[in-house]
């Protein structure tokens, strides 16, 4: 392996990508998946964590463009050069641009274009600091080989390279160590439409930020953003973290949200799961997603309003499933709706006040749990404990009693 | 059979354009002649052993070939 003239790298663990426009010769959410997977190979085995963004200056830009595109080096239209990347820096640093006179396919097999997934993983490579490898089989050697993408494994030497940059993961390993029971390959999200080619803002300067860190499983401190069950598991979230609880094992399971759906924005409002649809839902701002095991279904993010609720309703806090009634409900500052899972409406008579059928909870509400016939709802540190039937408070625990403290 | 003249100019001339961009040769425009052309071949060879390829410092059938594979636009080599 081989790496840039005085060894240039991110000067912290979180980097930001963002795709500014699409090729026409794959669908949006190809593209999005493609480019989400070329991360995380590098992501699996750094201590680097990609979060995508949808506006403004991200570390690392990804486009495509054919012939002279804004930088000194013009692609040369079909075949030989089919992408260039720069290495870490400010400004274009980090930047990948993509040859839009090239053919660009999900695939490894047709001979009709170039497997975007391979192509990125090697240019983001160079986003990071790499250079190319004289190692034939290598992902940084130079020359385009298809190769089968379905279990794509990075080479020793793209392994030593980007180790002797970033060092190895952190010890609590970023990506799942057990798959979801059964698992469909994985759908991603329509992204946004495309957007302005190359905006250029001034350089912007490195700011080493430091990176957040995971609270501890016991930390007293510790309120989560959303909850919801999946396939018999419970997902805690925070932040960009996920702890996984599994009836199949004792230990908690420390993940985040991009090792499980990688073009998913971190930081969610609410989640829940509609279990005899092998659906979980997300929300975050005034737009949700919706998810089965790793797969996202594609038509999504939609708006909330689309569920019913007012154009006044900007977020939601918190989302239950009753698998009793099949209503789901939603919790929205002192007021909460109940929604029909069955005719896909909201009930009349809502939105009513939390604390005329949820007494002694207390509002907002950060996360909601179905389990075992109870409700559980966290707010800030506080768990409370509702038996569903007679809506009444049963118990009041840490926020974490779920993980054995 | 021997390669055509005006072939062989077309792939002298493609092959310097490659390595000016992957190799960093710079055409020095020296009186005499055939330093130009042991410039270009020590950067043939450069490029070539970067390949693995027999390293003749000649623009050979499979060097050339290597030259017009599909890859990426960052240099190999970088002052």
């Amino acid at each position: 392996y081989s790496t840039f003239p005085h060894r240039p790298t991110w000067k912290k663990e979180d980097v930001t990508y963002r795709i500014l426009n699409y090729t026409p010769d794959m669908l949006q959410a190809d593209v999005d998946e493609a480019i989400a997977r070329a991360f995380q190979l590098w992501s699996s085995v750094t201590p680097l964590r990609f979060t995508r963004v949808y506006s403004n200056q991200a570390d690392i830009m990804i486009s495509f463009a054919a012939g002279f595109h804004g930088d000194f080096y013009s692609f040369d239209g079909p075949g030989g050069t089919l992408a260039h990347a720069y290495a870490p820096g400010g400004g274009i640093g980090g930047d990948a641009h993509f040859d839009e006179d090239e053919n660009w396919t999900k695939f490894t097999t047709n001979n009709a274009g170039y497997n975007l997934f391979l192509v990125a993983a090697h240019e983001l490579g160079h986003s990071l600091g790499l250079s190319h490898s004289n190692v034939f089989g290598a992902l940084m050697y130079p020359i385009y080989t298809p190769t089968d993408t379905r279990n794509y494994q990075l080479h020793q030497d793209d392994i030593d390279g980007i180790q002797a940059l970033y060092g190895p993961p952190k010890e609590s390993s970023a990506l799942p160590t057990k798959a979801f029971p059964p698992q469909e390959p994985t759908e991603m999200i329509p992204a946004e439409a495309p957007t302005e080619m190359f905006p250029r803002e001034e350089p912007t300067e490195m700011t080493p930020s430091k990176p957040p860190q995971r609270p501890d499983d016991c930390d007293p401190h510790l309120t989560f953003d959303a909850i919801t069950t999946l396939r018999g598991e419970t997902l805690f979230f925070k932040d960009s973290y996920v702890w996984r609880k599994s009836p199949y094992f004792a230990e908690i399971e420390h993940d985040t949200i991009f090792s499980f759906w990688p073009s998913l924005i971190a930081g969610f409002d609410a989640a829940y799961e509609v279990d005899n649809k092998d659906r979980v839902l997300f929300f975050k701002d005034d737009q949700y997603w919706a998810v089965s095991g790793y797969s996202i279904q594609s038509g999504f993010p939609k708006p909330i309003q689309n569920l019913g609720f007012p154009a006044s309703v900007g977020k939601i806090d918190a989302a239950v499933h009753d698998q009793n009634t099949r209503r789901t409900y939603f919790f929205v500052g002192n007021k909460y709706w109940s929604f029909n899972e069955n005719t896909q409406s909201m009930e009349r008579g809502y939105p009513r006040m939390i604390a005329a059928d949820f007494q002694g909870i207390g509002y907002p509400i950060d996360a909601a749990l179905q389990k075992n016939g109870y409700f559980y709802f966290f707010r800030g540190t506080n768990q409370y404990e509702v038996d569903i039937k007679k809506k009444k408070l049963s118990r009041v625990m840490k926020s974490n009693s779920w993980f054995n403290c | 059979f021997p390669v055509a003249p005006e072939k062989e100019k077309e792939d002298m001339q493609f092959a310097k354009k490659y390595l000016e961009n992957f190799y960093d040769f710079k055409e020095e425009k020296s009186l005499f002649k055939a330093k130009d052309l042991n410039h270009m071949s020590d950067k043939i060879r450069e490029m070539q052993s970067f390949f693995g390829l027999e390293v003749t410092g000649e623009l050979n059938h499979k060097t050339l070939d290597m030259m017009k594979q599909p890859r990426c636009g960052i240099p190999d080599v970088r002052s």
